[in-house]
């Protein structure tokens, strides 16, 4: 069965979807075979992975999760051959408020999941910034949190209320949600990264990865070409600090 | 009556917080009575003006929406005198869903405004990273919107469903809803960068604004004291870049 962890933060901008694509990506390179499950209704894992026709896309996951589409239905093909993707784009946006009505709303992605999940060794989700409904079904989805973290002062301050969060979704919806490990993004040799880095290992020691992803402009080229940053530019520092947390993601377990 | 401009952008990491807090502190700095409403659960324009205890501040915005607290009981001072703050914390993130039941719902925070709006020369509010309730209700309150926009790749993908957004409100909730204009920030000297710029500015033209915001990591560093730019590190490039923002957004009227 696959493992399901869900990629969330609700402090914007600090990597998700960047980790999301460029993590899922190297562990398909190596063999695995992984999902990628785009749950914010920008949809930017999905034009990074090169389908930038969103609003042409049929189904997404909004039909999986409102309108009894299977996932399997709604799988398209990636830049990299073991890598799959369930798509998202704006129709998603009302998902939030029309999930609200169903029975079970907070479970409809696990749900919606248990099609495929068999199919794969890893199942990722990107989640959106903030701590609505979507997001919640990407907690109550996973077995694993990968927190993603800008090393900046405002993602620091986010970051217990989002340890709170995933406590309470613990005790409430799903007691077998633990922290699959904190990542450090964005980094630059600044005092104030190195002194959030510093604070971040020192609260959450072990569950920090050792691999660090600096700031590099190949990563933020890289989905405007569609492609994760290993083959956009295989060289550049971001694409090999990505496959080097790969390999770390793949060791841990 | 005070001018509210509502401060938005779906995409997260792009700007918002800093832009709402500089820009708002270099008008008030300037002699201008301003207001900045902070709307977003995660509080950080309500840090970044020297509120990091804001766990403990009763009331916050979450009380004037949603406890008939008048706006006027919650405003807090922040380190520039013409400049108040309606504070907000991680109480507010339950706001989506209990103004949901309200009868004329998207109107809250608009009412609620009323009370204070005639005090100030400016009302600025920062939005969250969504299209949330809460986001509907920071553009029904507003008479224009400002967009900001991070020199990158889905930050410009994000941008025609964020105009599409805005037109939705003006047909349905605001008529008077219109464009304040459009904010290119943390600009490097990036090939990406620079294209992105000219894409906005073919698109929108005159709508964008001359004065480009560099990334500087005075602008990063400055919320972890406390303080707008032009007080932490006045002669920085980002506090400059600010203080020539406000003097382009207070002659265009
Ligand atoms: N290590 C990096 N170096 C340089 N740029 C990066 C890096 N990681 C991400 N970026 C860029 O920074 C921006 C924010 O990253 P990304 O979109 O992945 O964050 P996010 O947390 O998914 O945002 P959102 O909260 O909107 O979902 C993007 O434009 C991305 O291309
Ligand atoms: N011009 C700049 N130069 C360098 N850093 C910047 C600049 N503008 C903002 N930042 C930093 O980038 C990060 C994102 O900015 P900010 O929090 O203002 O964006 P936001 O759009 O409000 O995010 P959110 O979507 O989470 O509300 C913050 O850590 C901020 O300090
Ligand atoms: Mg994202
Ligand atoms: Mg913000």
């Amino acid at each position: 069965m696959g493992h399901v962890v869900a990629i969330a933060n609700q402090k914007g901008g600090v990597g998700k979807t960047t980790t999301a694509i460029n993590l899922a990506a190297c562990l398909a390179a190596a063999g695995r075979k992984v999902l990628l499950v785009d749950l914010d209704p920008q949809g930017n894992a999905t034009s990074g992975l090169g389908h930038s026709n969103r609003d042409d896309i049929e189904p997404t996951l909004y039909d999986v999760l409102l309108n009894e589409t299977p996932a399997s239905a709604a799988l398209l093909d990636t830049p990299v051959d073991s890598l799959k993707l369930l798509p998202a784009n704006s129709q998603l946006v009302g998902a939030d408020v029309e999930l609200v009505e169903l029975a079970e709303r907070e479970y409809r992605l696990r749900k919606c999941l248990e099609d495929v999940r068999g199919q794969f060794d890893h199942v990722f989700i990107d989640c959106p910034p903030s701590l609505s409904l979507l997001t919640v079904n990407g907690l109550t989805s996973a077995e694993g949190v990968l927190i993603t973290i800008q090393c900046e002062y405002y993602a620091l301050e986010g970051l217990t209320s989002l340890l709170g969060t995933i406590k309470q979704v613990r005790d409430s919806l799903n007691s077998g949600l633990r922290l699959e490990g904190v990542l450090m993004t964005m980094y630059q040799h600044t005092r104030l990264a190195r002194e959030v880095v510093h604070d971040v290992r020192t609260y959450l020691g072990e569950k920090v990865y050792k691999t660090v992803i600096p700031r590099n402009v190949s990563l933020s080229e890289a989905p405007s070409f569609g492609k994760p940053a290993f083959l956009y530019a295989p060289r550049s520092v971001g694409a090999k600090a990505y496959i080097a947390l790969a390999k770390e993601v793949a060791t841990h377990g």
